[in-house]
Order: structure tokens, then sequence, then C-alpha cells
């Protein structure tokens, strides 16, 4: 994908980041979407 | 690790009048629903922030605006403990070689 969001989300101190694309194909590894 | 999810509106709670993105999102498997939910605040917040929103809607963002769903069988839903890491929640209600499919409504 052109372009990935990236966003850092904290809730009791747990800090993940989520990657997010406007589009499944290309960025998801498990199962490529037709 | 890192879990791979497809987050679409509910087909039954979400209406035709409100936010109803589907959005397409890796991380780490030991975040919670809770850290999802926020997440989900937090993009629909800056999203409606950029066509008019009140300002200072970011620091009200919030887990528990919205309510995170997984499909079960014979088309139920079932809501998720915000506990739960999606780990968990891939382990004991998908279990399938693809993308978790997850579903939000407004609390």
């Amino acid at each position: 994908p052109e372009e990935v969001i990236v966003t850092d989300i904290t809730i009791n101190s747990l800090t993940v980041t989520f990657r997010e694309a406007l589009v499944a194909r290309g960025f998801f590894r498990s199962w490529e979407m037709e | 690790s890192e879990i791979e999810l497809i987050f679409c509106p509910h087909p039954l709670l979400v209406g035709q009048q409100q936010y109803s993105q589907t959005r397409y999102v890796k991380t780490t498997a030991k975040a919670t629903v809770d850290h999802l939910s926020k997440y989900l605040a937090l993009r629909v917040a800056l999203e409606e922030g950029s066509s008019g929103a009140p300002e200072g809607t970011l620091r009200h963002v919030s887990e528990k605006q919205f309510t995170i769903y997984i499909s079960t069988a014979a088309g139920q839903f079932t809501t998720l403990n915000g506990s739960l890491t999606l780990e968990l929640v891939n382990q004991k209600f998908w279990k399938l070689c693809k993308p978790l499919e997850l579903f939000y409504a407004p609390t």
C-alpha cells in the first residue's frame, strides 16, 4: 500500500502500535485479498 | 507476534447515517480489545475533526465509545470483553488462517 497510518495507543501503561492501510491488498500477508 | 484484522461496522447496530468505514489494521497480538476500541475512537475523532467537529475532541477519546463484536456461528455476534488480548480472541473465537474479522458499533 502507498500509505500506512501508524498510531500508538496506551492503556494502563501498555502502549501498542497500530498500523493501518486504506486497502488490504499488499498489506496483509496471511491472506491475499481478491 | 503480529495480528491482522478487518474492522467492519456492525451490520445491524450501525446506521447508514453513522460512521461505517471498514478498516484494515495490523497490531501486536498482545493488544487488547480496549486498545482497538480506543484506536477506532481516535481515528473517528481525527476524521470527523477534519470535517468540522469541535476542537478538543481528541482529549475525550475513550475505549468506551465503541463496543467490539465478533461473528459466531449462525450469524450471531458476541460482545468482546475489553481486557481480552487479540491473541486470545483469535485463538478462542476465530481459529482461521486469515485476517481476524471484528465489528464495531457505538456503545
